[in-house]
């Protein structure tokens, strides 16, 4: 899961286009 | 399923994509045309016209990333460099619109979390690659939303390995153009990359199978309506799945030089998330 952190983010709504 | 349910599904999927992709094949042919009146894109074609297009990107408030190297910035051999930061940024962008637009794609936030992951990070360049080809014709492409036509000898003349980055899929895109996609036929199409059943690592294949199967019956279908005269289109269409995986193979090969050759080069964090052990 660490792997793919930002991936996970995203698809979990966590990430928004600033932390980008 | 229904043929009714097929087109409710091809309904969804157009909305999504119109939805999440700013830039549609509609307007990016419009704009290449020049049928968008005032509004031509400003053309990149040598040095000069890119620095000139650089304050054009930064006026229009092109997200950029704290990652540039900002030692390198004034300096000429470093243009090539500051320009595939440019590129990054937008790819990690479109990356987030990507995968708003698979969270769409009905049943598959269902899947196990683990293969959505690995369905995104196998399928988001093909997916990214097919999304250029509207963008393109023989001669450039169109970059920064569409605010920018970049020509194509313009990117053969930058210094190694640049220069070599965009040049297959121009021959990819110039090929694939001449199928005549429209953006709900690409909707669909995008929806079957995504979800490819035979990605290295997913631990639940048969819903992910099930799932695609029904896209492709749906795109099937779109593509008999809307496509009467062209014969084949939708063997032909499956066919350049394969030509993608060799573009995407060479385009991370090509990554993973530059990593290697450019000093100055920091990847981006999402892309480098991606292309660590991909192929």
């Amino acid at each position: 899961k660490e792997k793919h952190k930002i991936l996970h983010q995203l698809l979990q709504n966590s990430t928004s286009p600033v932390d980008l | 399923p229904e043929a009714a349910d097929l087109r409710a599904l091809s309904r969804h999927l157009y909305e999504a994509y119109l939805k999440y992709f700013p830039l549609t094949k509609a307007k990016a042919r419009a704009i290449l045309s020049g049928k968008t009146g005032d509004n031509a894109p400003f053309v990149i074609h040598d040095m000069k016209s890119l620095m000139e297009g650089e304050q054009f990107i930064n006026c229009k408030q092109i997200p950029t990333q704290e990652h540039q190297p900002q030692t390198s910035c004034n300096i000429l051999d470093a243009v090539e460099l500051r320009f595939f930061h440019s590129c990054q940024s937008r790819s990690a962008e479109a990356v987030r619109e990507v995968t708003e637009f698979a969270k769409s794609i009905p049943g598959f936030i269902n899947l196990d979390l683990n293969d959505q992951v690995t369905l995104l990070k196998y399928g988001v360049i093909e997916v990214l690659i097919i999304m250029m080809a509207p963008l393109m014709n023989k001669d450039g492409t169109l970059i920064a939303y569409g605010q920018i036509f970049m020509t194509r000898e313009f990117l053969k003349s930058l210094r190694k390995p640049f220069c070599q980055m965009m040049e297959p899929k121009f021959e990819f895109s110039v090929k694939f153009n001449t199928l005549e996609l429209d953006d709900s036929d690409m909707a669909l199409f995008l929806a079957v990359i995504i979800l490819s059943g035979d990605r290295p690592g997913l631990l639940n294949v048969k819903p992910i199978e099930q799932l695609q199967e029904t896209v492709l019956h749906a795109l099937e279908l779109q593509l008999k309506l809307n496509h009467p005269d062209s014969l084949q289109l939708f063997a032909k269409l499956l066919q350049k799945m394969t030509d993608l995986r060799q573009i995407v193979t060479d385009h991370v090969h090509l990554i993973q030089l530059l990593k290697k050759t450019e000093v100055d080069m920091c990847l981006h964090p999402l892309l480098q998330e991606i292309m660590k052990d991909l192929y």
